[in-house]
C-alpha cells in the first residue's frame, strides 16, 4: 500500500482521502478542526495544522510519502505556499487542485506535477453522460460494479482469455478489447481471443477485483 | 439537438454549459452579471437572473426544454427555490448539485431527478487513477452499444443461459440478472445458470439484437 497525504478536507479532498484510504495509507490534514474530526474515523491518520508552516508540515510529511494533493481550494496563497513547501520536503509526486488558470500554471512552475479541476472534470463526464444515455459507465448495476478501461498488464500477453480464467480467477468480464491499431474493436470477445500487447481491456467488475488485475505479477 | 438550462455558473455548472452548447442548445443563467458575460460568446443564450424569482425564470424557461441542471452551490435557498420553480414550469428532467446527503434529500423529495455531488465524484475518480495507473479513462463503447435491462421472455424461463446460446444466437451478453424479489442479484451469472419467471436480464449488445430478444416468440 502506498502512503498518500492529503491537504485541505473540502469535497474533493475529504472524498478523494475517504476513496484513498480504502487501499492506501492516508494522512488527512486541514486547519479546521471540525473537517479534520469528520474525516478522523475514515483514513489512517488526520491531522489539524496550517498547511502554510513549513515546521509544522515537515513534522508530519517526509520524502517517504509517496504522493500528496494539495486541495486547498479559496486560498490561493495557502494552496500555493503548501505546494511549495512539499516540493522542498521533497514529496515525489505532488498533485493540486487549481482554481483557474493562471493558478494552475503558477502551481505547475513551483513543481506541481498534475493540476486537478474537480468541478470541471465532472462537468464534462455529466455532459457525456447527459448527450448519451446509453453511455456504460453509468450502469444501474450498483456502486461497487464499475466499467474500466485497463491496459492488458503484460502477464496476460500471448494468452487466450480462456486460458487466463479471468472470470473465475476476478469475478471479472471482458466486454470488449480495444487494440492498438486504434481502429480494431473486438466486442464480446471469445473464450480463444489471444491478448496482444497495447490492448485496451473494457473490463466490468467491481472495483477491488478490476485493481488486482493491475497487481498482477510480470 | 436538446434544449438544456443551466442555473448557476460556478466552475461546474459553467463547464456544465460550456461542454454541452457543443451539441445542444443552453441556456445559461446566473444572478452575477459578470459570469454571465464571461460564458456568452461559448453558449447559444445566457443571461442574468435571480432564480428565486418565479416570474423572471418561467419568462426564459419553459417545458419546452428537455433539460435544467441547478448548480448553485453555496445558497441552500436559492437551489431550492431554482429547483420548486423548474417543477413548476413543467421542466421534464431536472438534475441539482447538492452540498450534503441532507440538501440532496430536499432537493429529492421537490421532484430533482437527479442529484450530482461533483466534488466527489472528481474525487472518486482521481483515487482511480492514482491506484491504478494503468487505468485508462472511461471511454464509451460507442453509441450503438446499449446496456438494457429487459424482462425474461417466456421462451427463457426454466432454461440454462448456455442452453439458449444467447451469445451465438443473439450477439449478446447477460451480465447480471435481477430476481422478483428485489434482493437477489447476480453479477456475471454462470453458463448452467437457470433463468426464472419474473427474472430481469441485463444485457449488452447492440440496441436492435436486445430489441429482437423481446420479441422471442413465446
Ligand atoms: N492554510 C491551510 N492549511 C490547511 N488547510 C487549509 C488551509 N486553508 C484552507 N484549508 C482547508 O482547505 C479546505 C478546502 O478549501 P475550500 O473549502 O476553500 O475549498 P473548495 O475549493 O471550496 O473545496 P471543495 O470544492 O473541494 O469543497 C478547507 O477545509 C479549508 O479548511
Ligand atoms: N439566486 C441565484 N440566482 C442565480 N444564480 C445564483 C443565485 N445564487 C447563486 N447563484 C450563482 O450560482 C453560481 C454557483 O454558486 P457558487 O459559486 O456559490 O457555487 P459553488 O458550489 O462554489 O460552485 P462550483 O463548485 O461549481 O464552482 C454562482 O455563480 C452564483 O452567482
Amino acid at each position: 500500500g502506498r502512503r498518500i497525504c492529503v491537504i485541505g478536507l473540502g469535497h474533493f479532498g475529504a472524498g478523494l482521502a475517504r476513496s484513498l484510504a480504502r487501499h492506501c495509507e492516508v494522512l488527512a490534514l486541514d486547519s479546521n478542526m471540525q473537517r479534520v474530526n469528520a474525516i478522523a474515523d475514515d483514513v489512517q491518520r488526520a491531522l489539524c495544522l496550517d498547511a502554510r508552516d513549513q515546521a509544522a508540515l515537515a513534522s508530519v510529511v517526509s520524502s517517504d510519502f509517496d504522493e500528496a494533493v494539495v486541495s486547498i481550494g479559496e486560498s490561493l496563497e495557502a494552496s500555493i505556499l503548501c505546494t511549495l513547501h512539499l516540493v522542498r520536503i521533497g514529496v515525489p509526486v505532488i498533485r493540486a487542485k487549481a482554481d483557474s488558470a493562471d493558478h494552475a500554471a503558477i502551481l505547475r512552475s513551483i513543481g506541481a506535477k498534475h493540476i486537478v479541476f474537480p468541478e470541471e472534470e465532472a462537468a464534462e463526464r455529466l455532459a457525456l453522460q447527459m448527450l448519451n444515455p446509453n453511455l456504460l459507465d453509468f450502469i444501474p448495476l450498483g456502486r461497487e460494479y464499475r466499467v474500466m478501461d485497463i491496459v492488458a498488464p503484460a502477464a496476460f500477453h500471448g494468452r487466450s482469455l480462456v486460458s487466463l480464467k479471468i472470470r473465475n480467477r476476478f469475478g471479472l468480464f471482458v466486454i470488449a478489447i480495444k487494440r492498438q491499431d486504434g481502429a480494431t474493436f473486438i466486442f464480446l470477445p471469445g473464450p480463444d481471443q489471444v491478448i496482444e500487447p497495447g490492448d485496451i481491456l473494457v473490463m466490468i467488475g467491481k472495483e477491488n477485483d478490476i485493481l488486482r488485475i493491475r497487481d498482477e505479477p510480470e
